[in-house]
């Protein structure tokens, strides 16, 4: 389902480039539950970018379902971003002048469903996270740990087949971490395929396999 | 060094209200390094804001230094922030027009260093942190444990004798977590003080001892 080939990125500040990703080669296939896991700086957001289609390749190939992404033309692309894959970023970005409840109901309405709808779906999908009493609230009326829930809430209310989850734990007490898990496990075994970055090698623990990224270059085993 | 009494703060929504400490009572003595654990929504950040003067209770005492900080003047507030407390925010609260050493310095700004020295203490406190190769990056050429650490030396280039550090490790690898927790126990080796909240168990097991909030309360005895 996603196969990435000698994938390379770049970035270049003025005159100084940085090498983030050097050569990453890896298959993920339909229905896989894959953690990532590597130290601070390198490269995972980066990849899990280029996966979900918010970022290109420097160079290398990457192909979504058979298909090569960097052949796309941009509306096809933005269609798969917001059917098939749903992402939860490791810094949220959730829009602060919306309440969590119009927050959650953005990939709805990308998909053309109707207010009622989307507001019903919306409740639903909060209160699974534990904010159904929060509903109100914009995103900087929230602790960290309840704007990481409306970023994964937002990230699989459409049911994508995809979800690309960068660090989804990373600011919850174990208990909603494993309340968390528990719905990526729900969910892939109802066939989502899920692939999510995390530093915490208990959560890593619950994924069929553990891919480790080092420098830009995935590596065989344990590292840390 | 620290005493809350009766502690209590209430958030205000238009005409909802959050009641997000319910009588907090604490004391922290110089020298501590004291855990604040909890689960996600109860109350944790909230505290901390109020320690480091960044917020005011709606009720209740804060003692600092055998203060009362409701009665201090503006400027002995900002005095006290400026000099005294260094704050690792848990968004990190990074100026994203900066680069990074430039970040780093401002706490010295305050302090009326010169332009030179201060350089030299925010290179030496970026290498500290592992970040000696990205001086020149903004916040947002950064990865997210990145960022994190600027967050953290930021807090301790100015040797403050209190570091309130709101889950410093929250975006970090495992490596990279305990060498964060090193730098903190060699601070308070050297007689700093430490207030941390972590959801890391092993984290807290680095402080000499856990203090647990629940639902805007002070928990005796572990919970989650
Ligand atoms: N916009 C950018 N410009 C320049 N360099 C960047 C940019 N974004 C990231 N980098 C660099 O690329 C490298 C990889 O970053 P990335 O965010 O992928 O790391 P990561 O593995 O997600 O780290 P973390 O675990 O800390 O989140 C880092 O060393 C970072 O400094
Ligand atoms: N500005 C605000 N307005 C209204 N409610 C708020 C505001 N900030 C926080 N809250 C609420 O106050 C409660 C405590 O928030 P706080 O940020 O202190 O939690 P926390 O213990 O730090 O959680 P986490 O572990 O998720 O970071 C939460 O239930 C939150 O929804
Ligand atoms: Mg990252
Ligand atoms: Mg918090």
């Amino acid at each position: 389902i996603i196969e990435v080939n000698n994938l390379e990125k770049e970035y270049k500040l003025g005159k100084v480039s940085v090498p983030a990703l050097k050569g990453v080669n890896t298959k993920i296939y339909s229905g896989e539950f894959v953690a990532i896991m590597g130290p601070s700086g390198s490269g995972k957001s980066t990849l899990m970018h280029i996966l979900g289609c918010l970022d290109t390749a420097t160079a290398g190939d990457y192909f979504l379902n058979g298909e090569e992404v960097s052949k796309m033309k941009k509306n096809q692309l933005a269609a798969i971003r917001n059917k098939e894959i749903g992402f939860v970023f490791q810094t949220f970005n959730l829009l602060p002048h919306l309440n969590i409840s119009k927050n959650v109901e953005l990939p709805l309405m990308y998909a053309g469903m109707h207010k009622s709808e989307r507001k019903k779906q919306a409740v639903k999908v909060l209160q699974e996270v534990g904010l159904g009493n929060r509903l109100q609230h914009k995103p900087n009326e929230l602790s960290g740990g309840q704007r990481q829930r409306v970023a994964i809430a937002r990230a699989i209310i459409n049911n994508p087949s995809i979800i690309l989850a960068d660090e989804p734990t990373g600011n919850l007490d174990t208990t909603s971490g494993n309340d968390i898990l528990s719905i990526f496990t729900e969910l892939n075994k109802l066939g989502h395929t899920i692939v999510m970055v995390t530093h915490d090698p208990v959560v890593a623990k619950k994924a069929s396999r553990v891919v480790y990224i080092v420098d830009g270059l995935i590596k065989d085993g344990a590292v840390d």
